[in-house]
């Protein structure tokens, strides 16, 4: 593992991490979309349907177990629990799901490495990864005024991305036959739908103001 | 290559 890669994990990891924090001791879930939430529960969920029947390595079993756990309960916080749920601005993270599922799903049936149940799968969560922001941008366009916590958030997810990026072209030159076009396409798209945001909290983290988002 | 089936990444 190159430290692209790590350094990518651990970004995904820290996001992760802010959002429960926020959600765990501010009890506060102002400005997180469900909606994103749910579909990377559902990313996670499809990928790794061989957590235990292919075994990579006990950092891979590990992170995946986490991902999933997290993932879940982010939702199960915002669904149900009594003081979070209060919180969540239903009323402006509108996003329908099956808007982004399906496409995902007819694509990843239609182009995959391997018509196989769970590889067509894997391909369909690469794809809806890619797309799963979309809701969470929309919303904070809407709100606009960002806390703190929740810029942080989708900062690190987009870090996250970039930092896969340098991961494969690491990949690419010092590994024989690392061609995985499904992934760095899927990869890159999902990356681009973060450029807009980077530039208004570098904006702001220049200017040392609080982030907002132009209407 | 072609045959990947095992995902080592997350």
């Amino acid at each position: 593992m190159n430290i692209f890669r790590l350094a990518g994990d651990m970004t995904h990891l820290a996001s992760v991490l802010v959002l429960l924090l926020k959600i765990h001791t501010i009890k506060s879930c102002a400005g997180v979309s469900l909606k994103t939430q749910e579909l990377y529960a559902l990313v996670f969920a499809c990928r790794y349907l061989d957590i235990f029947t292919n075994f990579v390595s006990l950092y891979n079993t590990v992170m995946k177990l986490i991902f999933l756990g997290s993932s879940f309960s982010i939702v199960w916080y915002m669904r149900y629990h009594k003081v979070v749920r209060r919180s969540y601005d239903k009323d402006q993270d509108t996003f329908r799901h099956y808007f982004l599922v399906l496409p995902c799903l007819v694509l990843a049936l239609l182009i995959n490495e391997k018509f196989t149940f769970k590889e067509v799968m894997w391909t369909f969560s690469l794809y809806l990864e890619a797309v799963a922001i979309l809701p969470q941008l929309v919303l904070l366009q809407r709100t606009r005024n960002i806390d703190n916590l929740t810029g942080q958030y989708v900062f690190l997810l987009g870090a996250y991305r970039g930092l896969y990026i340098l991961n494969w072209i690491y990949r690419y030159f010092t590994e024989p036959h690392f061609v995985h076009w499904i992934t760095w396409i899927s990869g890159l798209v999902q990356t681009l739908l973060y450029a807009d945001f980077f530039y208004y909290y570098y904006q702001s983290w220049k200017n040392n103001q609080k982030l907002h988002l132009p209407a | 290559s072609n045959d990947r089936v095992v995902h080592d990444e997350l």
